[in-house]
């Protein structure tokens, strides 16, 4: 049986020109991943002191998770104005029921508490990926998030570390960044994302899933 | 699962971030399959915080023209690299494999003819095995409802390597083509190759992304334990 041949050669830090102005972002261990140590919570914030725009797709999928709904609110509620994301990996808090519910709002709260100047609606998307079924370890989450300032930065090695937090069954993180030019000014764009199984998307705007 | 976040440090309107995700969404992850399952947490989100504009500048929106397109394609570009290394890195795959489907009637079509045979576990599995077995890629083809019903005899598939040497075909206009065993097991043991289908049904063209299926995948998700 042939067996894949390492990918490691796909990951590849962003160099720090590539990197868009005005985000911190951090990763902390919060403990939903078993092994200690391993990286499983993220937070972007956005700095910026002009508006910050937020946009979002979602799985058509009828059983969405906790996350997907909160976030779906949150754009609605801010009318696309979020300013901040929180993750977590291991668990994907989701057919959590009511429970779910909380977890991810409190996940949303206390990411929106360490945004400068928060407002009074909670500004932050939550992402989770995992297991599907299992109550979201909570509490460690929390303390993940509480710990996220201490770790933050906005240097190539800050967004590397986000980019581990969202490996699950993936075998390399995956960072990608480009330059554009519009209206006379260099803008910068960066992007994570994760994925190895359990992978045929069919993403939608905010609104009711229709799979 | 699916996730990716994109931080830009343009200026964007909410509504200007809305239309070009919905457009780079369809240009990367919904050309991607590894394998046919739709998660419950797929989320895909952005933000613009226009941190290196100036403050006399605007935000970009989807009546901006150039500044627009410019952004979109900025954002298609970063998607699409994230979307394939997904399709690269599919549980425990081997091979990465571009599907380009050509003449279409439409590009629904095309891509619903990529997407069929980027979901076949048949294709998937004979790719494993280095094994340029074009009549399961052309029963796939077959498989599903197309805006209007192929003619067999102009459905055309081909191995293309990634060095840049010459395709081969396996089959031309409906009528399997003698081929170099030899050279198809070349193309086929390489990392990355592609699959060209010519449906001959009109000027339509779409691209997909997927893996192979191997051993590795059933022993990954036999052992994930809930």
């Amino acid at each position: 049986a042939a067996v894949a041949s390492s990918k490691a050669h796909f990951h590849k830090p962003i160099p720090a020109s590539s990197l868009p102005q005005g985000y911190l972002v951090s990763a902390t261990h919060g403990g939903v991943k078993r092994k200690a140590g391993e990286l499983d919570v993220g937070v972007l914030l956005s700095t910026s002191s002009r508006p910050t725009s937020a946009a979002a797709v979602f799985t058509a999928n009828t059983f969405r998770a906790a996350p997907v709904l909160v976030s779906d609110e949150v754009l609605t509620r801010t009318a696309g104005r979020a300013r901040a994301l929180v993750m977590s990996a291991g668990n994907a808090n989701a057919a959590t029921g009511a429970q779910g519910m909380k977890d991810a709002w409190a996940m949303a709260n206390a990411a929106h508490k360490l945004l400068p100047s928060p407002a009074f609606e909670p500004e932050a998307l939550v992402m989770s990926t995992g297991i599907i079924g299992k109550k979201l370890p909570i509490s460690n989450i929390l303390s993940g998030i509480a710990a996220s300032p201490s770790t933050a930065g906005s240097t190539p090695e800050h967004w590397d570390a986000l980019a581990r937090a969202f490996v699950t069954t993936d075998t390399f993180p995956k960072l990608r960044a480009a330059t554009f030019e519009a209206d006379g000014h260099t803008f910068r764009l960066a992007g994570i994302s994760k994925g190895a199984g359990m992978i045929s998307p069919k993403l939608i705007p905010s609104g009711p899933p229709h799979a | 699962t699916l996730l990716c976040m994109l931080a830009t440090d343009a200026p964007v309107s909410p509504a200007g971030l809305q239309a070009a995700l919905a457009r780079a969404s369809d240009r990367s992850f919904h050309c991607i399959s590894v394998d046919g399952d739709m998660s419950t947490n797929d989320t895909v989100a952005v933000f613009a915080n226009g941190a290196a504009a100036p403050e006399n500048m605007a935000e970009i929106t989807p009546e901006s023209g150039a500044s627009f397109e410019v952004f979109a394609a900025a954002l298609t570009g970063v998607m699409q690299e994230l979307a394939q290394l997904i399709a690269r890195d599919g549980e425990g795959a081997t091979k990465f494999i571009t599907l380009s489907v050509e003449g279409g009637a439409t590009y629904a079509d095309a891509q619903a003819v990529a997407s069929s045979v980027a979901r076949s576990p048949l294709v998937k599995t004979a790719l494993y095995s280095e094994d340029a077995n074009w009549g399961r890629v052309l029963a796939s083809v077959g498989s599903i409802l197309l805006s209007k019903p192929l003619d067999p005899s102009r459905v055309s598939i081909s191995f293309v390597p990634a060095d840049g040497s010459a395709p081969l075909p396996v089959s031309i206009r409906g009528e399997p083509e003698d081929f170099d065993e030899a050279r198809a097991r070349d193309i086929l043991s390489e990392d990355d190759f592609e699959i060209k289908i010519e449906l001959g049904a009109g000027n339509e063209s779409a691209k997909f992304w997927t893996c192979d299926y191997s051993y590795e995948y059933v022993r990954i998700n036999g052992a994930y334990r809930s």
